[in-house]
């Protein structure tokens, strides 16, 4: 059975799509069979690995509202070890055109069923709102990575964030967990990201040894430094690793996609 | 009558809040009397600005809610030259409680006009969503300012954005015009801001002498750099010219005022 990894924030621009392709594109290179499933209607996912979301057959959307939808030919290998199910701006109109289905917000974890056993790692990339796509992703996901920035702002989203993933820890998916924060456009050394940094790792801390869904979630490592190059390498329709496998992004993401494998950093 | 002006863009977390704020300020400091009106339920904009939404007796949920609402109550004086109407968490169900007023998209057109004789600029911070609050930020707005930043996947929202504002200008508010794009957390010296500011430049300057509501659009100078103060003042409910006077950020939404007020930039 693959890790069901959901990359949520309701909050918008703060790396949830720069992490889902870069990390997908790392776990790859590390032998693991990973796929992506974009769940946003601007399709960013989907630009960023360089498939055009306009001149798809079908996709997420057609996956999400057929149960008995062919999700394995939505599907598409992309480099090796990595494949998309690929969004198109359809899923926009998904919320209405499902809003009285009984099983609307499991559509996703069916499909994800049928090719479960094809894959060591699925990366699901939510959109910034806490809506239909977002809950189909933690009702199908094993656990949550939340990628945000260490700013004032960014810690405001989190409460409502975790109070998002129990509903559905309880109505939906009894295993969901929080993995813990990605640290994006990281500037370690201002004191404000150093400041936000300790009150996550303290929050983190206290919920350790209790029931709630982040009991064993911390903030990871390494955070993913602001690199002009992770904003440039999505114009080309490339990951990180195509574009500047050299750059600090590279190294990052690598580094990051090896902690959650549980292994040593690469030297 | 006050110049009325809608911070806009549906993508999160690219500087609509902290443009509203320290814009807001700066013209206040240059002697405009000017109005924020904060319209995004997360309340960013009355945070920065030190104001407790969780304390507010009325707000712009109140206003928008009520068609005799006393705006003039929930307006509150913050520093010289400088009000606020708050926000706060209710206003996320504004959409719902609204659904079926006739008058649902020219609440804050109407409210705007009982005060807008005591102000020179007022300014709409809206929320990352082409939704009711937005809606009713458009009708009511003279101008649209949209905030970006100059990377790829910020282009991709731009015709969406656009789309909205030619809809609201058809069919609610045939003044509204676009005033330009104001370029946040500005990197001037990467190949991918210049690309981008020059596809924006040329866009705009193609639509010059048209019909369109962002004939007279262009990217705004100066573009605000990137500058962590901006980032750490919101956690002390200041504005950049209180927390950090001397920073590139202070002098740049200085200088974006003085070029909305039609003045040479400061020495
Ligand atoms: N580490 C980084 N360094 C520099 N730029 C980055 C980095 N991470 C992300 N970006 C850029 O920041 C912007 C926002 O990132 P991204 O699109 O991944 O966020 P998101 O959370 O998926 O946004 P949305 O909520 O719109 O889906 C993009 O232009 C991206 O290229
Ligand atoms: N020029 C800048 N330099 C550094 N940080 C900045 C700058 N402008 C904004 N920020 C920071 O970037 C984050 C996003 O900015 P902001 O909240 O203004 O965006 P927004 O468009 O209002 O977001 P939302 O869509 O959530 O309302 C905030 O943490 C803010 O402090
Ligand atoms: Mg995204
Ligand atoms: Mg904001």
């Amino acid at each position: 059975a693959p890790r069901v990894i959901a990359l949520m924030n309701q909050k918008g621009g703060v790396g949830k799509t720069t992490t889902t392709v870069n990390l997908a594109a790392a776990l790859a290179r590390q032998g693991q069979r990973t796929l992506v499933i974009d769940l946003d209607p601007q399709a960013h996912a989907t630009l960023h690995l360089g498939v055009d979301p306009a001149s798809l057959e079908t996709s997420a959307y057609d996956v999400i509202l057929s149960p008995d939808a062919e999700i394995t030919g939505a599907i598409r290998k992309i480099r090796e070890n990595l494949w998309v199910l690929p969004a198109e701006t359809d899923l926009a109109a998904i919320e209405n055109e499902l809003q009285t289905a009984q099983d609307r917000n499991q559509r996703l974890t069916n499909a994800i069923k049928v090719v479960s056993n094809r894959f060591d790692a699925v990366l699901l990339d939510c959109p910034p709102a806490l809506g239909l796509l977002t809950l189909n992703a933690l009702a199908s996901a094993d656990e949550v990575l939340i990628p945000m920035q260490a700013h004032f702002l960014a810690l405001q989203g989190v409460s409502k964030l975790l109070e998002t993933v129990t509903l559905v820890r309880q109505s939906l998916n009894n295993d969901l967990s929080v993995l813990g924060v990605v640290l994006c456009m990281h500037e370690k050394q201002t004191t404000l990201s150093q400041e936000v940094v300790a009150d996550l790792e303290e929050f983190f801390a206290s919920a350790s040894g209790t029931e709630v869904a982040w009991s064993n979630a911390r903030v990871l490592s390494p955070p993913i430094r602001r690199n002009i190059k992770l904003a440039e390498c999505p114009s080309f329709g490339q990951t990180i690793f195509e574009y500047a496998p050299t750059a600090a992004g590279a190294q990052d993401y690598t580094d990051l996609a090896l902690s959650l494998l549980g292994k040593a950093k690469a030297e």
